[in-house]
C-alpha cells in the first residue's frame, strides 16, 4: 500500500481488507488546520478476488458510494459514480468522483491490475529484501532515473514507490499461486509514450490477465490514439490481445478509459 | 466468509484540495501535516508507515498491508 502527500494532494491506496473510506473525514479535518480546502476526491477500485471478506462499506460498491456522498461537502457539486466493465463481470472498474469545478490536469494517471502472475518471475517476490526484488525483477529498468523505495513483506510480497521529479510510481505484489496480484501505477504527460512504459512494467509479471485504466483531464489527450498505441504495444511486445474497452466521461473530473486484456496463450 | 487468500486489489482514494489564502504562504501545504497525525489517519485505515521517501515536491510512504 502507498501513500503520497502533495502540497495539495494526497494519494492513498491499500489493499487487503483495510478500511480506506475511514480516512476521508479525518484527512479533511487535518487539511482545515492549514487553511486547505477539499475541491475533488477521485475513488477507485477493481473487483476484488475476495469480496465476501471485505469490511463495511467496502462490501458492495453502492455502500461505498453511500460513504463517500456523506464524507465529502456539499460544494463538490459534480458528482458522479459509474462501474465501467470489461469483457468479464468479474474485472470491472469502479470510479466515484465529486469536484468542486472542474479541473484542467495535463496529467494522466495509469493504473494497471495485474493477474494471473508468470509463476517462475512471481519467485522473486519471496524470501528476500526489498533491494533485491527490485533488481532481480527488473523494476529498477522501468524508470532508471527514478529513486525507489521499496519494501519485500514476510514471508512473501513487495511494495514499492518510486520518485521522479513531481512524478511518482507505485508496484505492490501479491505472488502467492491461486490469487497472485500486482499493480502498477504512475502518472505520465500526454506528451510520452504509456506503452513503453506500461510494457517494461507488465513485463516484470507476465501475467495473463491485464487490466489498465487511465485517467486524464484537458483536451491534450487523444485517447484513441493512446488507447490503439498501449493496444498495439502491448499486443506485438508482450502477446496481450485487447478483449474489451470503454471510455467514460466524469464531468467536472475527466475522462477514464478502461482496457481489459488477456493473454494470447490462454 | 468465503475461503481467501490475501486481497491484492486496492482502492485507491485521491483528494484534491485548494488554498484559502495567498498561494506564497505555505507552499508546503499538506506536508505540513506532522507524522503522528497522518499515523493516526492510517491506524483508522488499519495500516501503517513501513517506509517513507520525499524529494522536494512530494513525500511518498510505503505502507503495511
Amino acid at each position: 500500500s502507498s501513500l503520497f502527500v502533495y502540497p495539495t494532494k494526497i494519494i492513498i491506496k491499500t489493499c487487503g481488507t483495510t478500511k480506506l473510506l475511514k480516512s476521508i473525514q479525518p484527512l479533511i479535518l487535518l487539511a482545515q488546520n492549514l487553511n486547505l480546502t477539499l475541491s475533488a476526491c477521485r475513488y477507485t477500485r477493481g473487483s476484488f478476488i475476495f469480496p465476501k471478506s471485505q469490511p463495511f462499506p467496502h462490501t458492495s460498491f453502492e455502500e461505498e458510494v453511500v460513504v463517500l456522498e456523506e464524507a465529502i461537502p456539499l460544494s463538490l457539486r459534480h458528482r458522479k459514480a459509474s462501474v465501467l466493465p470489461s469483457h468479464e463481470p468479474s474485472r470491472a472498474w469502479h470510479v466515484f468522483t465529486a469536484s468542486v469545478d472542474f479541473d484542467s490536469n495535463s496529467c494522466v494517471v495509469v493504473e494497471v491490475c495485474m493477474t494471473e502472475l508468470d509463476r517462475f518471475l512471481s519467485r522473486s517476490f519471496f524470501g528476500r529484501n526489498g533491494k533485491v526484488m527490485t533488481r532481480e525483477s527488473g523494476i529498477d529498468l522501468i524508470n532508471a532515473n527514478a529513486i525507489v523505495c521499496d519494501f519485500a513483506f514476510d514471508p512473501c510480497g513487495y511494495s514499492m514507490n518510486s520518485i521522479d521529479g513531481d512524478r511518482y510510481s507505485t508496484i505492490h505484489v501479491t505472488p502467492e499461486e491461486g490469487f497472485s496480484y500486482a499493480s502498477f501505477e504512475c502518472v505520465a504527460s500526454v506528451y510520452e509514450d504509456i506503452g513503453e512504459v506500461l510494457k517494461r512494467a507488465i513485463d516484470v509479471f507476465q501475467p495473463g490477465t491485464v487490466s489498465i485504466a487511465t485517467t486524464y483531464g484537458g483536451e491534450e489527450y487523444n485517447d484513441e490514439v493512446m488507447t490503439k498505441r498501449v493496444e498495439s504495444v502491448l499486443g506485438k511486445k508482450l502477446g496481450l490481445k485487447c478483449r474489451s474497452s470503454c471510455v467514460e466521461v466524469f464531468p467536472g473530473s475527466g475522462t477514464v478509459v478502461y482496457q481489459s486484456f488477456t493473454s494470447c496463450r490462454k | 466468509v468465503d475461503v481467501s487468500g490475501f486481497e491484492g486489489f486496492e482502492k485507491r482514494l485521491e483528494l484534491r484540495f485548494f488554498r484559502n489564502q495567498d498561494p506564497l504562504e505555505n507552499s508546503m501545504g499538506l506536508r505540513l501535516i506532522d507524522f503522528e497525525s497522518l499515523e493516526k489517519v492510517l491506524q483508522t485505515v488499519q495500516c501503517t508507515v513501513v517506509s517513507a521517501i520525499a524529494n522536494k515536491s512530494f513525500d511518498a510512504y510505503v505502507l503495511s498491508e
